[in-house]
């Protein structure tokens, strides 16, 4: 018998493995057993993946404008994988797109999303509820079961130096000892509607963009990667409501790892180089009032469902 | 991508939604 080939030997008996890793995991996580959580191993792997350099170099190719006839082709294969809904978008003539990263910044017609007056607050967008609920401690649950530090997340705040250090970073949010910190995870999915809106009526005060890593948000992944919201690329924007702290944080992924805002137009997302663990913050409490909507010396005024920013492929 | 708000409000807060459910800008998440 000839000698075994070494090299088709290691990639049968690896897959082999990763296989049985895989079927393990998930059967595991299927009987309801805990999440399997990617070792610190697996994620610094997968964080070693260009997918930074990957994702600027999707966005630039969707900046390429398309040739007229090939317009209605490509979008109406994009439409058909992810379940677009076109008859709801401002413009429904898909020659009108130049490319695709106009047609994914597409508007909705203003009639399409009537904003709840009934309710104080209101989804920022389109998408599905990954999680939601009562923040414990000072943890937050990205999907059931699988937690991320708020401090990590939100970063340090200027009120922690003027209350006692034995305060949890959550007391440090709330301003009144009859409230309770909550939140809301929503996940666009590639098919969805991309900008987002203000949930209700609010005034931001500060914004701190995180640049980091832009893993995949898909559910699957918020599940396996434990603090997958404080790796990712984000911008948190913070400030106050009617009942004290509110804050939204919109979270970069591969293919969407750009992030604009209305009326900031100084933030910069997705840069080729930044410093890990960085953080840049603009405050918008010292802004003077020819910024749209700023309030002078109390920040960004907000009303509640009007446009705030959008996500941009690359 | 994801959009995550974090928010104080009284403690009587209720979300009216299930985790999984569609939702769409301008609907309505909870109340008091």
């Amino acid at each position: 018998l000839p000698s075994p080939r070494p090299l088709p030997l290691l990639v049968v008996t690896g897959s082999g493995y990763l296989g049985y890793q895989y079927y393990k995991r998930w059967g595991q996580q299927d009987n309801g057993g805990p999440p399997y959580l990617a070792t610190p191993t697996e994620v610094a792997l997968y964080r070693s993946f260009p997918t930074r350099l990957l994702s600027r170099t999707w966005g630039r190719l969707n900046g390429l404008d398309l040739p007229t006839w090939l317009r209605k082709p490509i979008y109406s294969l994009y439409i058909w994988t992810f379940g677009v809904n076109m008859q709801e978008a401002a413009v429904e003539d898909l020659h009108h797109y130049k490319n695709l990263g106009e047609f994914f910044r597409r508007r909705l017609k203003p009639a399409v999303r009537p904003v709840c007056s009934a309710s104080c607050l209101t989804s920022p967008a389109d998408g599905k509820i990954l999680h939601f609920g009562r923040v414990k401690n000072s943890e937050v649950e990205q999907v059931k079961g699988v937690t991320y530090s708020l401090e990590n997340f939100l970063g340090p705040q200027m009120r922690q130096i003027s209350v006692s250090p034995s305060s949890s970073f959550r007391d440090l949010l709330l301003t009144s000892p009859d409230s309770d910190l909550f939140h809301i995870v929503v996940y666009l999915a590639p098919g969805d509607y991309h900008c987002f809106h203000s949930p209700t009526d609010w005034k931001v005060e500060l914004r701190r963009h995180f640049p980091g890593s832009l893993m995949s948000v898909n559910p699957g992944v918020a599940r396996w990667i434990k603090e997958l919201f404080c790796l990712n690329e984000r911008v948190v924007l913070s400030g106050q409501w009617q009942h004290g702290f509110f804050s939204l944080t919109a979270v970069g992924a591969t293919n969407v790892g750009s992030i604009r805002l209305y009326f900031d137009q100084e933030l910069q997302t997705n840069s080729p180089c930044y410093r890990k663990g960085s953080f840049l913050d603009r405050s918008y409490v010292t802004m003077s009032s020819q910024v749209k909507g700023a309030a002078g010396e109390g920040g960004v005024a907000l009303q509640k469902g009007e446009p705030v920013g959008e996500f941009n492929l690359g | 991508s994801t959009i995550v708000l974090l928010f104080e409000a009284p403690k009587d807060f209720s979300f009216n939604l299930h985790p999984g459910q569609r939702i769409r800008v301008g609907e309505g998440l909870g109340s008091l």
